[in-house]
């Protein structure tokens, strides 16, 4: 069984990108067979996995908006074995406005994500374990799609204060695509993220976390970490860039747990 | 004259709700009139600037949508005099599909702002000095709203790696509105933000930012500070929270420049 998994929250810059590619990464060095799909305009899930994503590179944008297959536009990613990437181009910075007329447009990228699992298993390829989808910071139809193409939602929370402020907005949205576009999805982890250990804020936002969702949020969070932040520039996740870093190490443990808490959720 | 900036970059948590608030704080402790006003349905800059946007406070939603007229809904910052908010509540959420089918969909705020200002002209209040529109992270409605608004566009840039992935496609767009809807709206200012001095990609992305822009970068950067991030918990700005801090002599410079740069550029 794969698990589809949607990384999403509409405030901006709290680690979507940071902690799909890294799961991603740690998941497959384990030997998991993975997918990241690259549902931002801006790319950075491409960047950080290494994978070509200028212009003319067949991309997400062709699945959902031009219908072509996604086995035609699946990458590998060099470093890492196992692991796979759906790139997105800047092409996709028009999608929304030209979804909002299509037919079946929040259903797209769940259309394409099932006809290609299904198109491996009647090629007798090795199923994939996990499809993780990186979205952008909105709730628009780029983010429903991966909303409806999922059956889990897993949402990067930093240790700031404006943390809580959106999440409300995002629980409502994922009630509605529950309600009407696909009745699995689910929020099924929480990560804690860019934790910083001096502040005591950080630490205040953590605990409010736990206490709102003490069954969600895994128990390893993510410290903030400079090589976490200096990987990309290498088009290198932090788990080849620098495997010994609290950060990898961290990622690599908040992995192993997503794993073991299993679709059961 | 009053000068109308939009503060924008679709690359999420790069501080633009913070560079909103706390240099129209600056400004306004300075003697000028500044309004802010808050376009991100998440109402991160209302929250930091302790104005109430609870669902059923008259807000910008009630602008842009329904067509109320601004000055019924702009509310006093109590923490400084002379600066003001135009507050978001959670129905502007909606507002972006909403507006898509809407006639002149994307002039309404530049349509209220200025009967706005010609209003307060009108019956001989001081005019406004400053207004600052801060954007949500994306490309969508509401930021266009924004750029046909204003004449200026202050661009702020995180020191780190994914910082000038997006920044194109920002371009890009900014010369399209100048193309189509707003022949005065220009990139004017650009501060360099959250910036790490123990780190070297910080440095390497500021220094590559000053190269491409030489003439809009601000000289002042803005370190990366816990009094900056604790500040909205207490519903201020850094400016009032903590006016000795770092973060708050560096935005009170960062404003002094922009002053200085006047609408010229
Ligand atoms: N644990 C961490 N320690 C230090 N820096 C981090 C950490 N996690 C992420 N970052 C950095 O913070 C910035 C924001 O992270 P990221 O881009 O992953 O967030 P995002 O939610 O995907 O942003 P967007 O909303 O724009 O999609 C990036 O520059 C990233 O390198
Ligand atoms: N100079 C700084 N030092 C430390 N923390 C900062 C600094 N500037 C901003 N922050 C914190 O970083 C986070 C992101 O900043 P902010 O919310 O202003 O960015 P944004 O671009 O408005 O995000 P969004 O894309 O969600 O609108 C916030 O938690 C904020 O408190
Ligand atoms: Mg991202
Ligand atoms: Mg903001």
């Amino acid at each position: 069984r794969t698990r589809v998994i949607t990384v999403a929250n509409q405030k901006g810059g709290v680690g979507k990108t940071t902690s799909t590619v890294n799961m991603a990464a740690a998941l497959a060095l384990h030997g998991a067979a993975v997918l990241v799909v690259d549902l931002d305009p801006q790319g950075n899930a491409s960047t950080a996995l290494g994978v070509d994503h200028r212009a003319e590179v067949p991309s997400v944008y062709d699945v959902i908006v031009e219908g072509r297959a996604m086995g035609e536009v699946v990458q590998p990613v060099k470093e890492v074995d196992g692991l796979f990437c759906v790139p997105a181009t800047i092409d996709l910075a028009g999608a929304e406005i030209e979804l909002v007329s299509m037919v079946a447009r929040e259903s797209r990228l769940a259309k394409a994500l099932s006809t290609y699992l299904r198109a491996r298993q009647e090629a007798g390829e090795a199923p994939l374990d996990y499809v993780l989808i990186d979205c952008p910071p909105s709730l628009g139809l780029l983010t429903v799609n991966a909303l409806v193409a999922a059956e889990e939602v897993f949402i990067p929370i930093q240790c700031e204060y404006y943390a809580l402020e959106g999440l409300s907005q995002l629980l409502k949205n994922i009630d509605l695509v529950r309600a009407h576009l696909n009745a699995d999805v689910h929020v099924s982890t929480i990560l804690l993220t860019m934790y910083d250990a001096r502040t005591r804020l950080a630490a205040q936002v953590a605990e409010e976390v736990r206490q709102h969702f003490p069954d969600l949020v895994l128990p390893t969070m993510i410290p903030r970490s400079v090589r976490i932040s200096e990987a990309p520039s290498y088009g290198q996740t932090v788990m080849t860039y620098d495997p010994g870093s609290t950060g990898a190490l961290s990622y690599l443990e908040a992995a192993r747990e997503l794993s073991l808490r299993g679709a059961a959720t």
